[in-house]
């Protein structure tokens, strides 16, 4: 339900875990 | 080190103290700002200047309709069994008593269900409830429907206990709600000690007489704006993270903590990621709702014009319980996406402000939580917060510069991170 396919079931959570640290 | 540097900035560094200083300069020039007020649309023009002058974008006004009512002059004044000037607020949409006032006796009681126990009692006379606190939640009951309770039972006039667990004679007014088909009688609120005193007397059986005098009008619906601004997004525009607080606020006090503390440090949000030159992929929208106090009024106005974009909302965000030092964040949302808010907070370790609550809310944005948008507020110590809502006390004397520095480096990382991710927040 997103536009631009930029939605979490393309990526795993592991991967957005690992974008969200890098903002550490 | 976006988290950090946002940290840094807002609790250590140059914009320390900077939400503080722009909230006191605002009300203390303005004072409080209640919906259809000449104050509340004098602040929406300063606040338009302020965020056009901070460099924001698409900063715009967008027009609404808000009620419009005013308190005029009122007193209540035991009369027996001895005198006694009684501290008031009228409640807020109250009609008022006609120019002689209302003088009667007075019954008081602790619940809905006594007062319909009682209702042969209640017949001409004016009803006082002396409710127990509960939580303000349980308790705002009696403010709200008060009136329409006690009209259906013949009662003259209301006078309700205010909705507060610590009082220092301090009454707190608030939004009340009429009912089609019910008449309306004058309501307001009384103090906590008024209302305990009133019902030891009954329960000696000593007679009570007051006089209430209220000139407050409903007017005609006035012209309001919501007040926008935006960082706009980098990567994926027409996408939003909502971070918001509400202008207006009661005609009491200054209107400083509700919701000003909320108004500002999403301005702050925004004022610090543009300071670091930071743009996330998503755009990141300020609102400043006006006409919240009256149920929401600006905010349902914004989701009947914006609805069409639903599935653009990442999150929203409204602080308005509140800016104390916070405990953490409040979180609506899908299992999912509040495990990835986990790791968000996770950023916030340096302020250790790490805790991930449920029942993320706010009278602005329930309309998209409702609609299945993720949702955060900000949870602080709502005894102290209730202790001050409307009432005099909400003054810049309550608010604390070091607890706002970092409420808004809370609203900054995670508004800022959750704009700048790849993904969406996942819905339920």
């Amino acid at each position: 339900n997103t536009i631009h396919g930029n939605d979490v079931s393309q990526r795993t959570l592991e991967d957005i875990k690992e974008e969200i640290s890098s903002y550490e | 080190d976006v988290a950090k540097s946002i940290i840094k900035l807002a609790v250590y560094g140059k914009a320390q103290n900077r939400s503080y200083e722009r909230l006191a300069l605002l009300v203390d020039t303005i004072g409080p700002r209640p919906s259809g007020s000449k104050s509340l649309e004098k602040a929406i023009q300063i606040m338009y200047q302020n965020l056009q002058q901070d460099g924001l974008e698409n900063v715009h006004l967008e027009p609404v309709k808000v009620p419009h009512w005013e308190r005029g002059v009122e007193s209540a004044v035991m009369l027996e069994p001895r005198f006694h000037n009684m501290a008031i607020l009228g409640l807020g949409s109250s009609i008022g008593t006609p120019p002689e006032g209302i003088t009667a006796e007075v019954l008081v009681v602790t619940s809905f269900e006594e007062l319909q126990r009682r209702a042969p009692e209640a017949r001409g006379k004016i009803v006082v409830y002396n409710q127990p606190y509960v939580n303000y939640s349980t308790t705002v009951q009696y403010r709200v429907r008060g009136a329409v309770e006690a009209a259906k039972v013949g009662a003259l006039a209301s006078l309700i206990r205010s909705v507060t667990s610590l009082s220092i004679y301090s009454p707190h007014t608030g939004i009340q709600e009429y009912q089609v088909g019910v008449a309306k009688i004058p309501t307001a609120c009384i103090t906590v000690e008024d209302a305990e005193m009133m019902s030891r007397m009954a329960s000696r059986g000593t007679k009570i007489v007051i006089q209430l005098k209220m000139g407050a009008k409903n007017y005609p619906e006035a012209e309001s704006y919501n007040t926008v601004a935006e960082i706009i997004g980098s990567k994926y525009p027409e996408q939003v993270v909502l971070v918001s607080g509400h202008l207006d606020s009661w005609d009491v006090g200054q209107g400083a903590m509700d919701d000003g503390g909320g108004a500002f440090i999403s301005w702050e949000a925004l004022s610090l990621i543009k300071d670091l030159g930071l743009r996330p992929k998503r755009t990141l929208r300020l609102v400043l709702w006006t006409a919240e106090e009256q149920g929401g009024v600006g905010a349902f106005q914004y989701y009947q014009l914006h609805k069409e974009a639903i599935s653009n909302y990442s999150l929203v965000m409204e602080s308005d319980s509140g800016t104390f030092l916070p405990y953490g964040l409040q979180f609506t949302g899908s299992d999912k996406a509040r495990t990835i808010m986990k790791e968000v907070m996770n950023l916030l370790q340096p302020i250790n402000i790490t805790r991930l609550f449920r029942g993320g809310e706010g009278t602005d944005i329930n309309y998209w939580i409702q609609a299945g948008v993720p949702g955060a507020s900000l949870l602080d110590d709502l005894n102290k917060y209730f202790s001050f809502h409307h009432s005099h006390g909400d003054t810049m004397s309550v608010m604390d510069p070091k607890e706002m520095n970092v409420a808004s480096a809370v609203w900054a990382v995670v508004s800022y991170v959750v704009a700048d991710m790849e993904a969406m927040l996942p819905r339920s």
